[in-house]
């Protein structure tokens, strides 16, 4: 608790960095492998000149902040080491060394996991939750905490859905039974399928930020 | 440290016990949704009348310990609340619970996470590290200490990977990048290709074991 009251000064002033240049943060969590980095490249494309710019977490290598910066978006990599999740110390580190202008989207992909995360607060708007398809529809039940301080969730991977015997109504029914109020975008990063419902999340999210 | 040194006398404990019981006990451990429990369905039907017991660590719900269960074996489920990993005292506890047999096969189901269970000892025999050849070719560069730590990987879902893209030679390079003398499994917990050699693995673990 005194570790986390110490992250919660950190993020807060990370929180009234991002108000003062009204930028819209997001920290984006899943299990490793769910598809953050690459929604995030196909979402930085489809933003156009969107001004915007990433944290990467990872405990090793630069591996996606490289991949981010091969769209031509800005990125830091924090190495976290041992570390499970990103904290407010790490991100306000990490702002120091981007150049983040009024207006713009900030997107912190934090450290593949669905635990740890759930309680550190980094100075974002909101966490946006993904869940990979191929899960199983029992996750949300047995994350609940990730999924209760999520805004929203975007179920990935839905085209490898036919192949799976997955129950997308099931796994949507088990996201609300712990979050009533959770939104919720089927997507596909791969094949762009409802990425259309997301970015006009984002907008509008940005803009009511303002 | 502190933490870790009362968990480590512990883990000592348990593995002291399961050397007295000729047990080989194994720490199953992958991210959220990789087949940690579909696995071991399959693998206890497969296991004919080998005695065998199951721990099941999760956040919440007691979903895994019921889905054991219902193949007739028994098994124990722990609920970690917040906490990201099972620790050495949990584990004892559940084994209390448990009426071990001699020459028996422990299975001890971790949280879903890649990365704290790592450093956990739990008194088991080794740990084998599950992934997904859904969840990307680069996750043994970016979360090492799992793979450095566990004795053998077991890649499921190979029925996928026609729908992915997936390199399942990269997949492996990568492994052994990481840990040279991890030993690899490619397998489908859903066809059961690739079964067999796992459970060849298992009974020539037992074996030695005594
Ligand atoms: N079929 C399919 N594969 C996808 C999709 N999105 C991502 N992938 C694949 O999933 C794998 C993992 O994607 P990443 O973007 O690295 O996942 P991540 O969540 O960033 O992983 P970490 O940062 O390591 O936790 C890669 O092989 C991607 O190509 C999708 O919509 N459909
Ligand atoms: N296609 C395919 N799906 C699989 C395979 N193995 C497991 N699954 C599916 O993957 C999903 C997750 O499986 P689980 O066994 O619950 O995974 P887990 O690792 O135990 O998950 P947690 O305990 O919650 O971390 C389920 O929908 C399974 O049916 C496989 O070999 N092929
Ligand atoms: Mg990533
Ligand atoms: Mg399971």
């Amino acid at each position: 608790t005194d570790i986390l009251a110490k992250n919660d000064r950190y993020a807060d002033v990370n929180r009234a960095t991002l108000r003062g240049l009204n930028t819209f943060a997001i920290n984006l969590v899943s299990s490793p492998g769910s598809g953050k980095t690459t929604l995030l490249c196909k979402t930085i494309e489809m933003l156009g000149d969107q001004p915007l710019a990433v944290i990467e977490g990872d405990q090793q290598t630069a591996n996606d902040a490289e991949r981010i910066r091969a769209t031509g978006a800005p990125a830091v990599q924090v190495n976290t080491g041992k570390g499970c999740h990103l904290d407010g110390h790490m991100v306000g580190h990490a702002m120091e060394h981007l150049n983040l202008v009024e207006g713009s989207m900030l997107f912190i992909e934090n450290v593949g996991n669905l635990v740890c995360p759930a309680g550190f607060d980094l100075g974002e708007d909101c966490k946006v939750a993904i869940l990979s398809v191929t899960e199983g529809e029992d996750k949300p039940l047995k994350y609940p905490d990730m999924f209760t301080a999520s805004r929203i969730a975007l179920l990935n991977k839905v085209d490898l859905a036919p192949h799976c015997d997955v129950d997308l109504d099931l796994y949507e029914k088990n996201l609300r039974r712990v979050n009533p109020g959770i939104e919720i975008i089927r997507v596909s990063a791969r094949t762009g399928e409802g990425m259309d419902n997301w970015l006009n999340w984002l907008k509008g999210s940005l803009q009511r930020k303002r």
